[in-house]
């Protein structure tokens, strides 16, 4: 099926969001998406990281704050030790 | 601050550095004097020296790459990420990369190489990211006017930390970001804009949005580059859509986020003799549509419509507000008029012709 342009842009979202904690918040790439593990989302966990370190609210969600913080052009060493 | 992991160091205080390459955006006398700059900016407040090598291996070695430049961090092309470096080590050890696809500038357009080099040297000399928004060590961008540049107090203490202090005579002290729920915190000028209260204080503006719990704490050249910090006065014309900005005797006039062209100008235009030398607080009463100028323990009207100062004025701030204060900063907020003077400020009714009500300067902010 088509997919909805929402549905898309969701998608790139969530991969921006991604790759910006894989650089700056050490997020484990996953290499197996299709387990789904007990714990809380590391993804949500490692958002509340950088969420914190910047002020934001820690809500773990990409919220439009924290996406604006996200494309702030950056220094490329990490914020936490990797 | 936060010092890397491991409390990384150079052994020695006099380091070489040397630029293996140069960008074709920038005159080379431009980048060698933006990089000159930025190493000065951390040996003024350490022991450290710096001496620039040709031909050689340097301690520090700066470079201009592209996407993969086989250190395992590859640049990502224009925006997002600028430059990165490494800790003090051997080798790689302490090296700095700038992504040659950024569009460096020696000004406020682009990016500026003198910042962007300052902030990577903190890393070279065993610095981590601050969460101090001021603090030069802060991970993302933000341009301030190399000349008036200034290493804030929470990067001194840091390289501090590492490397002692300065030997100069008098030690070097910085910029401290104005935090909002400081009870001490005061103010240089207060407008509206667009719904929104932007408070000033120094290189920062404080910005209250109706909508958001949090205060946004930026520096005023995040979003006018041109302007100087230490603005002095601010209003809103709510009927024109315009903001008037002061310092000394100069005033610009914004539209929204945008500087009019062809300002600033003289606050004589606006009337005021040659005597007054610059105004500390203004604001406009949307109902009247007349402005209120501060200057010393006195006060002016100004005419929005007819364009001139009122006749019979200055008068004494305590002929028509009631209280014998000189005043920091204003503003009109559903028909009262807030006087800021120091920690506190006062409500006055403008119907009633007096004060109501007293309360401290960061009452706005939710603390």
């Amino acid at each position: 099926f088509p997919v909805a342009p929402e549905a898309e842009d969701e998608r790139k979202t969530l991969q921006f969001v991604e790759s910006y904690l894989q650089n700056f918040y050490s997020l484990q790439r996953d290499h197996q998406p299709h387990l789904r593990n007990k714990g809380e989302n590391p993804l949500a966990t490692k958002l509340k990281e950088m969420q914190a370190f910047f002020g934001l609210q820690v809500t773990g969600k990409p919220d439009p704050e924290t996406l604006e913080m996200m494309k702030k052009p950056r220094c490329g060493i990490p914020d936490v030790e990797q | 601050y936060v010092i890397t992991t491991g409390n990384p160091k150079w052994k020695k205080n006099n380091l070489t550095y040397r630029i293996l390459n140069y960008t074709p955006k920038m005159r080379r006398a431009d980048v060698d004097a933006a990089i000159r700059k930025a190493f000065s900016v951390w040996s003024n407040v350490t022991p450290l020296t710096f001496q620039k090598v040709e031909d050689k291996e340097a301690d520090i070695m700066l470079s201009f790459a592209y996407r993969d430049h086989y250190d395992n961090s590859p640049f990502d092309g224009p925006n997002g990420q600028l430059a990165h470096a490494f800790q003090p080590g051997e080798g790689i050890g302490g090296d700095v990369h700038f992504d040659e696809e950024e569009a460096w500038t020696k000004d406020g357009r682009g990016y500026n190489l003198f910042i962007v080099t300052a902030h990577e040297l903190g890393h070279s000399l065993g610095l981590s990211h601050s969460n101090d928004p001021g603090a030069l060590m802060y991970p993302t961008y933000s341009y301030t006017d190399p000349k008036e540049f200034l290493l804030p107090q929470d990067d001194i203490d840091g390289i501090q930390a590492i490397y002692g202090r300065s030997n100069a005579a008098v030690q070097p002290t910085g910029p401290i970001t104005p935090q909002a729920c400081d009870p001490n915190l005061t103010f240089d000028a207060i407008t509206t804009l667009r719904g929104e209260i932007i408070f000033f204080k120094g290189r920062y503006m404080l910005r209250r949005h109706p909508e958001r719990i949090e205060t946004e704490i930026n520096f005023i050249s995040l979003f006018w580059p041109t302007l100087p910090s230490g603005i002095q006065a601010a209003y809103e014309n709510v009927e024109r859509d315009e903001v008037l900005l002061f310092k000394e005797d100069k005033y610009w006039v914004l539209n929204g986020y945008n500087i009019v062209p062809g300002y600033p100008k003289q606050i004589y235009h606006l009337g005021f003799p040659k005597t007054v030398k610059r105004v500390n607080a203004a604001y406009n009463d949307e109902t009247t549509g007349k402005t209120y100028f501060f200057t010393a323990d006195r006060y002016w009207r100004y005419d929005e419509k007819k364009k001139s100062m009122d006749h019979g004025y200055p008068r004494k701030i305590v002929s028509h507000f009631g209280k014998k204060i000189r005043v920091d900063a204003a503003f009109q907020e559903n028909g009262y008029v807030y006087l800021f003077h120091g920690k506190t400020q006062f409500q006055f009714d403008p119907h009633a012709k007096q004060i109501v009500r007293e309360m401290e300067s960061i009452s706005w902010f939710r603390c």
